[in-house]
């Protein structure tokens, strides 16, 4: 474990606790793509198939754990919370995430690391995982004017991803036999979808000012 | 599975 990859994974905890506290604290989801948690929760199932087959460290376990049970959380909140999910943006969060899911699968079967069950799985979620933030994005166009909690979240969730590009380069010139073109290449691809949303974060807080998207 | 085909990160 190097630094980069330690940094990517406390940032990508962070963004799952940033948006915990934001539908805890203001009761409300409003701002926030069911689509895109549903997605999130896919993507973590997906990807740890191994939890139970195969033992890394009690850091990796428990890591994968917290990810699958706040995805799922964030789900149950915002689909049946009575208080939460009223204020979901029901009519704007209206992207075809299912495009994304089929789109991925056929992906992860032409192209992976090895054609067995859960490597099919482990490329299908790195694949959605790289779009899987698209539903949000729309959402945030479409809605305007983002709360401070959601545009920190979505912030943290983009700059995980850019921290394990780094760690993927450190371990390419450190360790002989490293590999991992599917993730780097999706991690590529997923890191600059977020490029125009970092652009006007970084305004925002350099004016001192509300995050703005253009309509 | 060897150890650098492992899927060792999240």
């Amino acid at each position: 474990m190097n630094i980069f990859r330690f940094a990517g994974d406390m940032t990508h905890l962070i963004s799952v606790l940033v948006l915990l506290l934001k539908i805890y604290a203001t009761k409300s989801c409003s701002g926030i793509s069911l689509k895109t948690q549903e997605l999130y929760a896919l993507v973590f199932l997906t990807r740890y198939l191994d939890l139970l087959t195969d033992f890394i460290s009690i850091y990796n376990t428990v890591m994968k754990l917290i990810f699958i049970a706040s995805s799922l959380a964030i789900v149950w909140c915002m689909r049946v919370h009575p208080i939460v999910r009223r204020s979901y943006d029901k009519d704007l969060d209206t992207f075809r995430h299912y495009f994304l899911v089929a789109a991925s699968f056929i992906l992860a079967l032409l192209v992976n690391e090895k054609f067995g069950f859960q490597e099919v799985f482990w490329a299908f979620s790195i694949y959605l995982e790289a779009v899987a933030i698209l539903p949000q994005l729309v959402l945030l166009q479409r809605s305007g004017n983002v709360d401070n909690l959601t545009g920190h979240y979505i912030f943290f969730l983009g700059a995980y991803r850019a921290l394990y590009i780094l760690n993927w380069i450190y371990r390419y010139f450190m360790e002989t036999h490293f590999s991992r073109w599917i993730a780097c290449i999706a991690g590529l691809v997923q890191t600059a979808l977020y490029a125009d949303f970092f652009y006007y974060y970084y305004i925002s807080w350099k004016n001192k000012a509300k995050l703005q998207l253009p309509a | 599975l060897p150890d650098e085909k492992r899927h060792d990160e999240l």
